[in-house]
Formats: structure tokens, sequence, C-alpha cells
């Protein structure tokens, strides 16, 4: 019996706004230390890692593993029925064929429940090499959203150039071109809106904007985002999930000839 | 036009 209840929807129901974009299908994989999803794209050009710890589940209950593969499509339709104030609940049999998702509403007088056939994918399982990054820069989540949108618009890529003085964000196309400057921030008392650049050595690297874009869609979960950077590997653009966990996206970078 | 590379390519299937 697999069994997983949050107090607040509103989690779940942003995680799966926040990899709709990118993802068609994921296999859950849920034991008792809680819930992990890694999958790729379509293209195989970015990899989606989330982490939901079970001790930030109000109840969490899993007898045996389970690897539940999910149409993240469906999922997301069925997560828009709950509002976000209410409770919501996972249920699966041992070797399931489907989940239950159960909303309830806070003065106890709806319950919704929802249930979604499960589909048979393959595990796939890349490994994720421990890595020491070049450079790791906090910033505020809405700031990094608000700069690839701004940029996607002059160019197919954005070209991320990081050195201890600040961080800077450039695009150019066929009309022209663009870059925003950001500076260490040097008095961080609200953590919140710092820039904070931990640089072991400068990075200059180049992503594709589409992903970019697909990524900043879990701004509403983080009010900051964690962007680990070295050359010629995946770029890490990472927000925590509250208390729970984590949400990762891996891109590879483009590479100059 | 910069060639896109997968991320298949760095981390390899377990």
């Amino acid at each position: 019996m697999f069994e997983a209840r949050l107090a607040q929807s509103a989690i779940l129901k942003k995680v799966l706004e926040a990899v709709k974009d990118l993802l068609t299908e994921a296999t859950f994989e849920c034991s008792d230390s809680g819930i992990q999803v890694q999958a790729m794209d379509n293209a195989h050009v970015s990899l989606v890692s989330l982490n939901l710890r079970s001790d930030g589940f109000d109840k969490y209950r899993c007898d045996r593993n389970l690897s539940m593969g999910m149409n993240i499509g469906t999922m997301t339709k069925i997560l828009r029925c709950a509002s976000s104030e209410d409770t919501v609940t996972l249920r699966a049999v041992d070797s399931p064929d489907n989940i239950i998702f159960i909303f309830e509403s806070q003065n106890k007088e709806k319950l919704a429940e929802y249930e979604m056939k499960l589909i048979n994918m393959d595990l796939e399982h890349l490994g994720i090499p421990e890595t020491m990054y070049s450079c790791v820069v906090k910033m505020p989540s809405q700031e990094f959203a608000r700069i690839c949108r701004d940029l996607s618009q002059f160019g197919e890529a954005i070209t991320i150039a990081c050195s201890k003085e600040g961080i800077k964000f450039s695009a150019a196309g066929d009309y022209g071109n663009a870059n925003v400057k950001l500076a260490q921030t040097a008095d961080s008392d609200k953590e919140e809106e710092a820039v904070l650049i931990d640089m072991q050595e400068p990075v200059k690297l180049t992503f594709a904007c589409r992903y970019l874009n697909s990524f900043v869609k879990a701004t509403p979960l983080c009010a900051q985002v964690k962007l680990s950077m070295s050359s010629d590997v995946p770029l890490v653009c990472e927000y925590q999930i509250g208390e729970i966990g984590h949400i990762r996206y891996y891109l590879a970078p483009k590479i100059d000839d | 036009y910069i060639p896109q590379v997968k991320i298949s390519v760095f981390f390899g299937e377990l």
C-alpha cells in the first residue's frame, strides 16, 4: 500500500506546472525515503530530477517500493481540479495499475477522487556525477525568469558569462542583440533578493532559450534559483521546494565548433 | 546556428 498526503495541494500543483512543458510521461519512484522522478524531455536535451522527501508529507506510507509510470498531461489536468488549499492524498496498492488522487476541501464538505491509469515505462536511469562547479549563482528566481523571457526575444540561445564581479546574460539574433548584467550583491541583508556568486573560475556557456523558458515555470516554487555551471558540462538550474525537496533541471550547453 | 548536445552524452545510462 502506498499513501502520501499533503495538507495543501499547492506544492504538487506547482510541481506539475513546472514539468508539464518538458515531460509527457515520467516514472514516479516511491520508497520509504520519498518520491523521486528522473526523466529526460523527448529530445533528450534536458533532464528533470525531482525529489520529495517522505518526512515533508503530513502522512506517508510506502510498504513496498513502487515505480509508477505517469502521464504528465493527465496528471496536470487532475491536479488542476484541486484548489490550492485542498488536502491531497495519493494512494496506490502494491504493484498498481492505477493511482488515486483524493482532494479534500478545508471545510471537509467536499471530497473528490480521481483515478488515473498508470503507463508501463521502461526504467531509464542516468548517472549524474557529483560535480564541483566553477560557478554557483544564487539569484531571485523571478529575476532569472524575467531575463530568460526578455532575452529570448532576441535570439534562440542565451550566453551566460559569470565572473566574481557578476553574471552577464546575452542574446544575439538577426535584428540585434541584448545583454543584462547583474552585479554580485554587496550587503546580503535580504537573502531572497541577493545575487550571490561562488566562483572558482569564470565560465561562459550558451544554452537554448526554449529549455530555459521551460525551467523557469518552476519559479512559483521558490523565491530563489541556484545556477551551477562549469565549462562544457550541463547547467544545473535548481529550485528548493519548501522543506520537502527540490527540483533540478539539467541542460546540455550548446557547443561552439 | 550553434549545435545542441544531448544530455545523455554527459550522463551515462546506469
